[in-house]
């Protein structure tokens, strides 16, 4: 279950901050995975006490109403991302970034079925730079898109150019998926998808077989 | 309050918080350190084993603008139809209660009612509208809230309330389960040349896919 409160003292109206939670959460809470399941309990609270002495936000596109929403998105993406780090018996964080597609959401739903993806998620755990189970969860996740211009990239090494499988160095692929595993840091992974202005962020973590356990010995 | 916040920092290390780089700056404190918020975080006795704090509140001085997202599942928590409704009804609220324990999911017009309950006794304690007060619950689904344990709880737990930062870590540790960190941020931030303050703190390691609306 994900539970979050979230506080600021910015001056904004009620219709202001429910639009500005609403995207952030978008942008964050909503964009990370650990195992698939929703919960009966997911609950974000976000309140404003307007005691900072700023100006009252009563406009959506003014300047000050977009530097509360990148504040506010910071926060909630630093912590989305600090829970799907600390997913259960995950040894490390996976952030997906797509770029390419006509817009944000269209991006950020094919990052987050790769994040999602439980293939892709025992692959990395397994040190596997398995750049087919990439392309495989972001070929299913219902955004269309040309498979000869997808790009696939894992930290700084190419896997996948124009659709086309490369010859990198798969043991500094794997490499770079131990160390990540063994030092509980981010795993990156790049897809493009095209030449459109969208882009979108996930994040999920690796499957380990810790997971089963911990919910096999968590019960009703 | 000193040795309920040692107590806290004794079972779980803070979570690292990967922020970028931009007009904004990390600060101490978690839901605390915006101006008017105070946060607490007690073990009340609702865990099934262990005492690691297991209640927060989160107050604030002024009726705060309110907002929320909540899971989209039909099957949602006692907890999350109390706000869904309370917010529906306010555009303003004082207090945020959170329980770590029992889900109180899956607990039909009972759940409901302890949420309630819940609520009115925090409103009652704080002398605010118990429309104001918004509950939280996490743990095992199919369980209702131990009640009476927290309503025991609450005097200590508004008692502990303050605004300092280990008062924000104390609740950040409080609303955990099955969480091997906590986790908690603040960042101050330049609106039109004031700075503004944006804290909080979140809890979840596993059933983790937010599809929140």
């Amino acid at each position: 279950t994900l539970l979050g409160v979230v506080t600021t003292d910015a001056l904004v109206t009620s219709k202001i901050w429910r639009e500005m939670v609403r995207t952030s959460v978008n942008r964050s809470f909503n964009q990370i995975t650990v195992d698939g399941d929703t919960s009966t309990n997911d609950c974000v609270i976000a309140l404003a006490s307007g005691i900072s002495g700023s100006s009252g936000i009563s406009d959506l596109h003014s300047n000050e109403a977009l530097q509360l929403q990148a504040c506010l998105d910071v926060v909630m993406q630093g912590l989305a991302k600090s829970i799907a780090w600390d997913g259960e018996g995950a040894t490390c964080l996976i952030e997906v970034t797509v770029t390419g597609t006509g817009n944000e959401a269209d991006a950020a739903k094919i990052a987050r079925t790769v994040a999602s993806s439980s293939l892709v998620k025992a692959a990395i755990y397994g040190r596997d730079p398995n750049w087919g189970r990439i392309a495989c969860a972001a070929g299913y996740a219902g955004i269309h898109f040309d498979a000869k211009k997808l790009d696939i990239s894992l930290g700084s090494i190419q896997l996948m150019k124009n659709g086309q499988p490369l010859a990198f160095d798969r043991s500094a692929a794997s490499s770079y998926l131990r160390m990540a595993g063994e030092a509980h840091g981010t795993v990156e992974i790049h897809i493009s998808v095209g030449d459109g202005p969208g882009n979108g962020q996930a994040w999920g973590c690796d499957l380990s077989y810790d997971y089963v356990k911990i919910n096999a010995e968590y019960t009703t | 309050m000193s040795s309920e916040t040692e107590t806290a920092y004794a079972y779980i290390s803070a979570a690292p918080i990967l922020l970028p780089e931009g007009p904004w700056k990390q600060i101490p404190g978690g839901v605390t350190a915006a101006k008017g918020f105070k946060a607490a975080g007690i073990y009340g006795g609702l865990r099934a084993v262990g005492e690691k704090p297991d209640l927060a509140l989160v107050t604030c001085d002024t009726d705060a603008i309110s907002a929320g997202a909540f899971t989209t599942n039909i099957v949602a928590a006692a907890p999350v139809q109390y706000c869904k409704n309370v917010l529906g009804l306010s555009t303003t609220a004082r207090a945020v209660l959170v329980n770590a324990g029992q889900a109180n999911a899956a607990t039909g017009d009972a759940g409901y009612q302890d949420a309630v309950e819940s609520a009115n006794a925090v409103a009652q304690l704080l002398k605010v509208n118990p429309n104001a007060v918004l509950i939280e619950s996490t743990g095992v689904i199919g369980q209702r809230i131990k009640k009476e344990a927290l309503l025991n709880s609450l005097p200590r737990l508004v008692g502990s309330l303050s605004s300092n930062v280990q008062s924000a870590d104390s609740a950040a540790v409080a609303i955990t389960t099955t969480d091997l960190v906590s986790k908690s941020v603040a960042v101050e931030t330049q609106v039109g040349g004031v700075s503004v303050r944006i804290g909080g703190m979140a809890k979840g390691s596993g059933m983790i896919h937010p599809n929140m609306a």
